[in-house]
């Protein structure tokens, strides 16, 4: 039990610092054990220091560096349970356009082991989607989906975000 | 084994049939507020087998079916299906393709069904298991809910690991 | 000491509903005593109906319409204790474009009567200021502000947010 | 009433000296994640008097003072000095600008001003008040903090109520 767990928590805590390192270039997250001369009772820490600054309080990062460091946290554990398919529910609302772009980049790196469904009011996460999913409210009330494969539309040149993925 | 399509029908804001499909890479839904986004990540929580009214933002399940809007009066029941595309079979059922669906009528009764045919909660979730789905919450982050990620506290933090390995 | 607050409840509740029309145009905001006859100890329900919709529980509406809710009650709140200042951190973040302007067009009616502080990333709450702050931070981990009054900027005339007001 | 200004000196990431001007109207603070814009909310709410540490995103006070970058030593003490315009004789103080300062050494030795008078915290509160600005909690309104204000139950939004009339 405790090699099941030591094994995995070492597996999440390595993909936590690469994912880390994408979305905080030149930064540095790691996991930590509070007690590790006690691999069945510890309990774990995040650290997360964002380039250029001193390793602080997880509170005391900002409202983005949160973001990014819980999704870093996320798609760590996703890698090491190999997670079919994943659903996040507008979790790049409090991201700069730096940062959402590499959010998207980390979403790019997972693209091929995992599916995600990204709900999002971001214009540069819209253009990053292999498939666009409209959501409307007629006035009577009742939502209707419509659906587009951005390799149908027109205007995918003029896509700075597409152009280079 | 990825998600081809969840189809909604009385499902809150869905009165009328609605599939939704997706491709296997990345899926964006988008549209303005208040338009069914978040429902349609419930939908998938919901199917997957979810028993507390509070991921569907109740307290009374029965608020998942659609209560009428001054051109549609309410209906009777709630019906999602969540149809998975299953070749890499992942999933050990021997059907390329699985459906999932799960119904609610106002008088509480529900009923789940695999491939059509009447299944109970338990089955669904046991080869859900298999495949590295566990209960919904493991493969969403609902709208609002990816800053509580860090709130953990470090003993809190491991025992969300140690389910998880 | 029952009048103070009952003639406060009434100043706030009158308040809300105004400032949920603006925010919910065609829709309706109510506040109410859930023990009308016991003014003492009643509590008090937040009612939100947003326009071509049924009246539901208050979780079921959606994160841009909760914020707008919230905002609404805020706002009634400042408007009741003449309140001279108030800040508000990324209130915006879930609103979508429509739903922002209607925001910034509340704003908009309280601007003689209380200065505002906001903290956004939202470019049209970027627009509608009178004096815009830039925040930045050094390489050497220090933060910078610099000001700006959009009466000293060029481009006044070819936004349209501004030209309105 | 309102804000001239705020001035910051070793209040968390601001290192130097860093005035920050305001209108009378609507102000915008606007920039990348993690410059410090919530910084300057926070610093809002210190020099009105906040005593708890969790609403600087942290468990100890000593937190807001500047604790260094790899080109920066940290400091030993936080200064914040807010600047308002009293010309409409709303704080019962006979001055036309009122200046609140408030400081914090790593010592935990702390210090109140007005107008450059040591001052203590009760007596500014006592003035603050009676020109309606309460404790800091009801001028501000911090980041993500927005949608709380709607989970209140009715017996609690009750009690909201009571205070603030
Ligand atoms: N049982 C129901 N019947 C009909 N409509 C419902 C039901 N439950 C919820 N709704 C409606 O669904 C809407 C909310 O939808 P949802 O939360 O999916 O919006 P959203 O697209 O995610 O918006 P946002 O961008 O603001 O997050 C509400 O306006 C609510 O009235
Ligand atoms: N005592 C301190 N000394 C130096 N830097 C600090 C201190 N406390 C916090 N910081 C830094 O301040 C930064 C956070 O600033 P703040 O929360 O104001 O960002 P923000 O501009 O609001 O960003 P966002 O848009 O993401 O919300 C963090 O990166 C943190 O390292
Ligand atoms: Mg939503
Ligand atoms: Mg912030």
């Amino acid at each position: 039990i405790v090699e099941v767990f030591s094994d995995f928590y070492r597996q999440v805590a390595d993909s936590f610092e690469q994912c880390f390192a994408t979305l905080f270039p030149g930064g540095q997250g790691r996991m930590r054990l509070t007690e590790p001369d006690d691999p069945l009772g510890s309990g774990v820490e995040i650290e997360a220091r964002p380039a250029g600054k001193h390793l602080r309080k997880l509170g005391l990062l900002s409202g983005g560096e949160r973001s990014l460091t819980a999704l870093a946290l996320v798609f760590a554990m996703l890698r090491s349970q190999s997670t079919p398919f994943f659903v996040l529910d507008e979790v790049d609302a409090a991201l700069d356009d730096v940062n959402l772009i590499r959010f998207l980049r980390l979403t790019e790196e997972f693209r091929s082991e995992i599916q995600l469904l990204l709900i999002s009011h971001q214009k540069r996460t819209m253009e990053a989607a292999d498939c666009l999913l409209g959501v409307s409210m007629s006035s009577s009330g009742n939502s209707r989906v419509i659906s587009e494969r951005p390799g149908e539309r027109v205007d995918v040149a003029s896509n700075p975000s597409r152009a280079a993925g | 084994m990825f998600l081809k399509s969840v189809t909604l029908k009385g499902f809150k804001s869905f009165a009328e049939t609605t599939a939704v499909d997706f491709v296997p890479g990345l899926n964006v839904v988008v549209g303005p507020n208040g338009t069914g986004k978040s429902n349609i990540v419930e939908s998938i929580a919901w199917v997957l087998g979810s028993q507390s009214p509070t991921s569907m933002r109740s307290n009374q399940m029965a608020d998942v079916i659609f209560s009428g809007s001054h051109s549609k009066p309410a209906l009777g029941r709630a019906e999602v299906v969540l149809t998975l595309c299953n070749e890499d079979g992942r999933l050990p059922i021997d059907f390329p393709e699985v459906a999932i669906s799960r119904s609610l009528f106002r008088s509480g009764e529900s009923a789940y069904a695999l491939n059509g045919a009447p299944s109970r909660l338990g089955d669904i979730a046991e080869i859900l298991a298999a495949a590295g789905v566990g209960r919904h919450r493991h493969v969403i982050v609902s709208q609002g809910r990816i800053d509580a990620m860090l709130s953990a506290k470090p003993a809190e933090r491991r025992s969300i690991l140690e389910e998880a390995a």
